[in-house]
């Protein structure tokens, strides 16, 4: 038997209210609109009775499950009502099963039943509480609701509250948890983002009793947490009395996000954290050829430093050199014109005298030794010390005499190649 | 030169090296080497050499080496301190008179001087040839002399190249209509290679001729874009210099 849903109906064992027959089973799928229960009872029961009604009986089965089961002559004991045994099921299917068996020695009439479709209290009906916080129930169904403030998720089942999106821009700043000191909303994301301009790294600093969230599971699953994501790496998900992070954290980066998850359950103070923007620092560097001014021993963004190259040393930029140049600590931690090195002054190739020789040097910079020579025996140098040459801070051959002046190979004079030889008389 | 290859000195036999710094000049006649002012503001007596390629000991021992009778700076240059890097670059021409005349050959040539027409007017787009023994991307002295062909530029391009400096007073690096802006990404001229000709072909004429268009002055960087005197705005000068003191 199986129809379709309607608002009720009467189920009567075959030949009611003659004797059933021996040896029969009959079933009854009954079924009413959705959202509603059935409320099912019997107003005659003659069924031959027995042990736990193991032979002749009227199931009662719901979801797979006998709910009950009938036999004997019942009659109402109430004077009333004519209702003998009655049920109520929160679901709108049911199946009504009548079995007889072949050892029948008296007549029994069988029975008689009646249900009617009836309002389930969807909201306190089942087990599970289908509303985070109001339940509202009404005749074939029921709907959620919330508490001011709160808003009711897509689910249509759980409430939140409207707790994203703030972007925190100041320099240093405090963020707490909604309601903070008082117990957090449940099942709620709220997400901030602390967004410092490029050159400042965010620090957050937090008291263990400043935090106080719904601890891990046994797996250490936190059921609420509180999760921090920078650029390149993530703190957290952090839960639990107390602080459990490190209560400096340094996040390198400009940018943090902050995600604080919560379940349905188990809500406690929260948490509240201090930040501020800590200046990226750039790296002293070596500073064997060049002065830095101003000497300092950690440089942070903004930072202008001068870089003097040491005596004999010169930085090149375009078509100018110098012996100094600017350089700026960038957001990136690194200094500006960076590519620009104090480098040994060159004083280029030496120039070639008369009468004389000078060796080409490896290379013309700055220290760098030459000497210039005459060609002897017939000339020889003006200056007798007069042949070196070093590479001076200017870019110029100087020599300690002469200066950038070159030296000069004088004829010998007086000196015959090959003497003159008096032969004796 | 950035972006150049190796050239020979027949390729440019105006080309004049200075020695201590390195420098160029452009051979304008038997008497007279144009170059920048920056070049001699400080050394009145430079080390000049004519007709060489390479750098070596050996090759400036057999070329023409040119002594100097005087120097004379533009007298709109503005004279430098000692103590900061000179940033502005206007009027950066100078004539260094030599002693004795340059002997003409394959490799000593002079180039022309720009006329005064509106031909030789240069408009964004047009090549012209630089030399030098400046630095290189890889190298901050070479030793063999390189060239490079490189485009007229707007002067706005130069005023957009980015200014690092943090120090940088408004009045640093201007840039004037005494200047021409050439290059692009990759070829350029740069330090070392300043008072070197910026050389155009002479326009209608049969036979192909250069002038000397500009002259190598200053850049911000290397690699993008220089900054040339415009040589046409002392074509007067020039010739009036050299008329009073032949």
């Amino acid at each position: 038997f199986s129809a379709e849903p309607t608002m009720h109906g009467e189920i009567l064992s075959p030949n009611y209210p003659q004797a059933y027959p021996n040896d029969v089973v009959k079933s009854w799928d009954i079924e009413v609109p959705e959202g509603f229960g059935i409320h099912l009872y019997f107003t005659h029961v003659d069924i031959e009775p027995s042990e736990s009604c193991a032979y002749d009986s009227v199931q009662i089965i719901s979801g797979g499950i006998e709910e009950g089961r009938l036999c004997g002559q019942r009659t109402s004991k109430s004077p009333n009502s004519p209702i003998i045994e009655e049920f109520q099921f929160p679901y709108n299917k049911l199946q009504v099963v009548f079995t007889s068996d072949f050892s029948i020695e008296e007549q029994f009439t069988g029975f008689a039943a009646y249900y009617t479709a009836i309002d389930v209290n969807e909201c306190t009906d089942f087990t599970d509480v289908p509303c985070s916080h109001f339940c509202n129930n009404f005749i074939g169904g029921y709907f959620c609701s919330c508490p001011p403030e709160y808003f009711l998720h897509d689910d249509m089942r759980n409430c939140g509250v409207n707790c994203s999106g703030d972007v925190f821009t100041a320099l240093i700043g405090e963020i707490s948890s909604p309601n903070y000191p008082n117990p957090y909303p449940e099942n709620s994301r709220c997400e901030y983002q602390i967004q410092l301009q490029e050159g400042f790294q965010v620090v957050v600093t937090m008291q263990r009793e400043d935090f106080d969230v719904e601890p891990a599971d046994s797996e250490g699953n936190c059921p609420d947490s509180l999760t921090f994501a920078a650029k390149n790496q993530q703190f957290g998900p952090y839960c639990g009395d107390g602080f459990p992070g490190p209560l400096t954290i340094r996040t390198q980066s400009n940018t943090l996000g902050i995600v604080f998850q919560t379940d349905l359950m188990g809500q406690k103070k929260g948490w509240k954290l201090r930040y501020h923007g800590d200046p990226i620092s750039c790296p002293k560097e070596s500073t064997a050829n060049s002065n830095w001014e101003p000497d300092k021993a950690k440089y942070v963004f903004k930072d202008v430093v001068k870089i003097t190259c040491v005596d004999g040393f010169e930085v090149v930029e375009g078509h100018v050199s110098s012996t100094s140049y600017y350089s700026t600590c960038q957001s990136d931690g690194q200094w500006s014109n960076s590519g620009l090195k104090c480098q040994p002054v060159y004083c280029g190739i030496p120039d070639p005298i008369a009468n004389g020789k000078v060796e080409e040097p490896e290379n013309s910079v700055f220290g760098t030794v030459i000497h210039y020579t005459c060609e002897e025996p017939y000339y020889y140098m003006e200056h007798e010390e007069g042949g070196e040459y070093r590479c001076a801070a200017n870019g110029r051959w100087v020599n300690d005499q002469l200066g950038i002046e070159l030296p000069r190979c004088i004829p010998v004079c007086g000196v015959p190649t090959e003497p003159f030889q008096v032969q004796q008389k | 030169i950035f972006g150049g290859q190796p050239a020979k000195i027949e390729n440019f036999p105006w080309q004049v090296f200075f020695n201590h710094p390195t420098a160029g000049g452009a051979l304008i006649n038997e008497y007279w080497v144009l170059t920048a002012a920056h070049v001699v503001e400080k050394n009145s007596d430079p080390s000049m050499y004519a007709g060489i390629t390479a750098l070596r000991l050996a090759d400036l021992e057999n070329a023409q080496r040119l002594y100097t009778k005087r120097v004379i700076i533009h007298p709109g240059w503005k004279e430098d301190d000692d103590l900061n890097p000179r940033t502005n670059f206007d009027n950066d021409i100078a004539l260094v008179q030599l002693k004795d005349p340059v002997k003409m050959g394959p490799k000593f040539s002079p180039i022309c001087l720009p006329g005064t027409s509106s031909e030789y007017n240069l408009s964004p787009g047009d090549m012209g040839l630089i030399s030098g023994w400046g630095r290189t991307e890889k190298r901050l002295h070479v030793i063999n002399l390189r060239g490079a062909k490189v485009p007229v530029t707007s002067l706005e391009t130069c005023k957009q190249v980015k200014e690092e400096n943090p120090t940088a007073r408004p009045e640093d690096y201007v840039i004037t209509d005494n200047m021409i802006c050439a290059g692009e990404k990759g070829v350029d001229s740069c330090k070392g290679d300043s008072g070197g000709a910026f050389a155009f072909q002479v326009p209608n004429v049969k036979a192909p001729k250069f002038y000397v268009a500009g002259l190598v002055s200053w850049g911000k960087k290397c690699g993008a874009y220089g900054v040339y005197t415009k040589v046409k705005n002392y074509v007067d000068w020039i010739l009036k210099t050299m008329q009073e003191n032949s």
